[in-house]
């Protein structure tokens, strides 16, 4: 039996918010470690890997592996039926054909179930080669968030540069071009706002403005959002999901022609 | 220009 129940469900609504963009139909992994879930956008330009610990919820039994095909619009139909303060409780048998939905409400006054058809997907299972990036850059998540969307107005790509100095992102298209610099902050003791940058070697590289705004409806999972680039090599734009896990995006640099 | 990259590129089937 597979039985996973998270008092917030406000955090599962989250992820399909953050996913629901860029995955029609995705494969979850249970096992004793938790639920994983890796899957390319239909282009295969993008990658989302998702990751949450069995000990980030409130109670979780996974008897044996499963591998549960699902369809994301669907489950995020499900999602938007439960309120921010239910309790969520996943439930599946062994060899499932469907998985079910239970939400209570605080007083547990209320009890719905939705029960969703599982799905028989073939997808490819991606190996994410371990790199060590020449960039890692952490900013608040909302100021990324408002960045992408401010830029995607220029351009259809984003140029993201990082230097000591900082990060710089830039767009150009018919109307002209826009730059937004973000200077490294000094010690601050607001961790939320801080924005601080590794650099190992300056790194320059442009991606499709569409994905990075798919990106980041992740931004209500987490006030920050940690970016990591190499030279000719997918950028990772990784958002912690509370103490439960995370979630990590990788795109596909544009490359001159 | 510039052109898409496939994730199939740099991530390989495992």
């Amino acid at each position: 039996m597979f039985e996973a129940r998270l008092v917030q469900s406000v955090i599962l609504k989250k992820v399909l918010e953050a996913i629901k963009d860029l995955l029609t139909e995705a494969t979850f992994e249970c096992s004793d470690c938790g639920i994983q879930l890796q899957a390319m956008d239909n282009a295969h330009v993008s990658l989302v890997s998702l990751n949450l610990r069995s000990d980030g919820f409130d109670k979780y039994r996974c008897d044996r592996n499963l591998s549960m095909g699902m369809s994301v619009p669907c489950m995020s139909k499900i999602l938007r039926c439960a309120s921010s303060e239910d309790t969520v409780t996943l439930r599946a048998w062994d060899n499932p054909d469907t998985i079910v939905f239970v939400f209570e409400s605080p007083n547990r006054d209320k009890i719905s179930e939705y029960e969703m058809k599982l799905i028989n997907l073939d997808q490819e299972h991606l190996g994410i080669p371990e790199t060590l990036y020449s960039c890692v850059v952490k900013m608040p998540s909302q100021e990324f968030a408002r960045i992408c969307r401010d830029l995607s107005q220029f351009g259809d790509a984003m140029t993201i540069a990082c230097s000591k100095e900082g990060i710089k992102f830039s767009a150009a298209g018919d109307y002209g071009t826009a730059n937004v610099k973000l200077a490294q902050t000094a010690e601050t003791e607001n961790q939320e706002e801080a924005v601080v940058v590794e650099m190992k070697e300056p790194v320059k590289l442009t991606f499709s403005c569409r994905y990075l705004n798919s990106f980041v409806k992740a931004t209500p999972l987490c006030a920050q959002v940690q970016l990591s680039m190499s030279a000719e090599v997918p950028l990772v734009c990784e958002y912690q999901i509370g103490e439960i896990g995370h979630i990590r995006y990788y795109l596909a640099p544009k490359i001159d022609d | 220009n510039t052109k898409q990259t496939s994730i199939m590129t740099f991530f390989k089937k495992s």
